[in-house]
């Protein structure tokens, strides 16, 4: 197999270009991740540098993508979630005061979704939550 | 230096 770097991986599944979810090139890039030493501080950067994309759909499959991998990455990848560097990416994407009032509802709906799948289901990121908290606190996340 | 446990981390951002 041809080595593939991890950003060529990320571009590859959320090419805006694709007409369905890329699943093969999603397994990929989380199966690349987890074998680099640095893999999963340099997918979260690469991760939100996409959720970040002003194209919903680009937007949207680099969440599905974040989404599985936290399904399916170990421990590494979660501490990397787990980490206000990270989230206040997610924040920003949310947050009028930065993108949220460019961003489609879409995306901001499934972001807010997926931080609170999380603070269900991995309860020992304690930053998920806080940051979650804070967003309810502020108002953007409702009911 | 390149850590491999980075634990490094920045301030939750104030919305």
């Amino acid at each position: 197999m041809e080595p593939e770097t991890l950003e060529a991986r990320i571009n590859k599944a959320t090419n805006p270009l694709n007409k369905d979810l890329d699943w093969d090139g999603i397994n990929a890039f989380c199966e690349q991740l987890n074998k680099e030493l640095e893999g999963p501080p340099l997918a979260t950067r690469l991760l939100a540098h996409k959720i970040q994309s002003p194209q919903e759909w680009e937007a949207i499959q680099a969440l599905t993508v974040l989404e599985s991998c936290m399904k399916s990455c170990g421990k590494r990848f979660h501490d990397e979630v787990g980490k206000f560097r990270f989230l206040n990416e997610l924040i920003k994407v949310v947050s009028p005061k930065y993108l949220g009032s460019r961003t489609p509802e879409k995306v901001k709906s499934k972001i807010l979704e997926l931080m609170y799948s999380w603070t269900l289901g991995l309860p020992h990121e304690v930053k998920i939550s806080e940051a979650y908290q804070m967003l309810k606190k502020q108002g953007i996340v409702k009911c | 230096t390149v850590s491999f446990h980075d634990d490094s981390d920045e301030d939750l951002l104030n919305v």
